[in-house]
């Protein structure tokens, strides 16, 4: 395990307990910038922890997750990368210091703690979290179908075989539930961003209805801004729009409870690579893919930053 | 621990409404064992799905009797995740 957060190896996929040693460790070197904030516990039991950034009292918040479907590890692994980013970035790029001298940044890297284990010693492919289903065998739920947005609607199975099996009620899973209270409690959360992969997009509410979300045609202009920051990196291929159309319908999924929620600014990404490996990008390309993710990342921070609501 | 010794992941494109319903009827065949990585949804969007060793020449078979393009995008994913846990161990050595 690495001594600290310098020697750690960014280029790599590491397990569980690696990453729970990182946030500790960014933490303990960083403690005037990074705390680290429990927010639930997994059905196994395991902490759901929170990077929080901060540089002040009572300010507004920024959230990124990444990990929420286990197997899609990539979105860890920047995760991983993003945090050092931050406590990098803070007092030498403007542009970050000016938001973190306005905003909290709240960073789950681990979202889904159980199935990332699960991946690491069971089943590579694991997507959902670990709670067994009554009356069933199959185990888990997909937590991205399990949120009050339209909950069990089309676009979400209610098999608990299913890969989006939507889970008995909405916010069934305590790894949901935690998010879900933690945003109501803290009250002024501004920009939501949950990352997965890989399908190369951007995406804004809706999943669960045509209906446009009312801000549509900015949150359109600010994903097709942070495409363009992201592309002028790697020139990587990505498209965005609304979750319906540019994807497929899915009920119940986290931005869209996020942007109901009153989070104007709720964002969906799903980062590389498209038909070469899927969930099984070589790790050699962990860090171009958050190097590019971050450039979109910060489009929307500095957006939600200059156009407060 | 499950492994994926034999399982390919085919990368699939629908022509048409017919072929996205047809593989629609594929992914409900559950003794398949398939895991669909991005779904039948419409046609300008591939199709990534993972088949295991057994149902290969099912579904390959499947594919070619309905005139449905694919390319195989793995072709055996257990050597990936090999590869990847080489890499990992490689590291915290």
């Amino acid at each position: 395990i690495p001594r600290n957060t310098d020697d750690f190896v960014y280029t790599n996929y590491h397990n569980l307990n690696t990453i729970y040693s990182f946030m500790d460790m960014l933490v303990a070197e960083h403690s005037d910038l990074v705390s680290k904030i429990v927010i639930g516990q997994s059905y196994e039991g395991r902490p759901l922890n929170v990077l929080r950034f901060s540089t002040g009292a009572n300010r507004p918040g920024m959230w990124l997750d990444t990990g929420i479907h286990s197997r899609e590890w990539v979105t860890q692994a920047s995760g991983v990368w993003f945090a050092k980013k931050i406590v990098t970035d803070y007092g030498r790029d403007p542009a970050l210091t000016d938001i973190l001298n306005n905003y909290d940044i709240y960073l789950e890297i681990i979202t889904n703690p159980d199935g990332y284990q699960y991946t690491q010693t069971k089943d590579r492919m694991w997507r959902k979290t670990r709670k067994p289903n009554p009356g069933s065998s199959c185990v888990g739920v997909d937590p991205n179908r399990n949120w009050d947005a339209g909950f069990g609607g089309a676009g979400s199975s209610s098999s608990p075989c299913s890969e989006t099996y939507r889970g008995p009620s909405a916010h069934s899973e305590p790894e949901v539930k935690a998010i879900v209270d933690f945003v109501k409690s803290h009250g002024n959360i501004k920009s939501f961003v949950s990352i997965h992969s890989y399908s190369q997009m951007l995406l804004y509410p809706y999943g669960y209805t045509r209906t446009p979300a009312k801000d549509q045609a900015e949150l359109h202009e600010l994903a097709r801004k942070a495409i363009t920051e992201l592309q002028s990196l790697y020139n990587t291929r990505y498209t965005y729009g609304s979750i319906i159309t540019t994807i497929y319908q899915a009920s119940g999924g986290t931005i869209d409870w996020t942007y109901d929620q009153g989070i104007k600014y709720s964002y969906t990404f799903e980062l590389r690579d498209t038909g070469r490996y899927g969930f099984i990008l070589p790790a050699n390309q962990i860090v171009p893919t958050a190097e590019e993710t971050w450039l979109a990342l910060m489009a929307i921070m500095e957006h939600t930053k200059n156009n407060p609501y | 621990k499950e492994t994926f010794e034999g399982h390919q992941v085919l990368r699939i494109t629908a022509n048409n409404e017919a072929q996205i319903t047809l593989l629609k009827e594929l992914s409900e065949q559950g003794h398949l064992g398939l895991d669909f990585w991005m779904e039948p949804i419409r046609e300008s969007l591939p199709i990534d799905v993972r088949v295991p060793f057994n149902s290969l020449q099912a579904v390959r078979a499947f594919l070619a009797y309905n005139h449905i393009e694919y390319l195989v995008m793995i072709e055996d994913v257990q050597n990936l995740l090999d590869e990847e846990q080489r890499q990992m161990l490689k590291s915290h050595v």
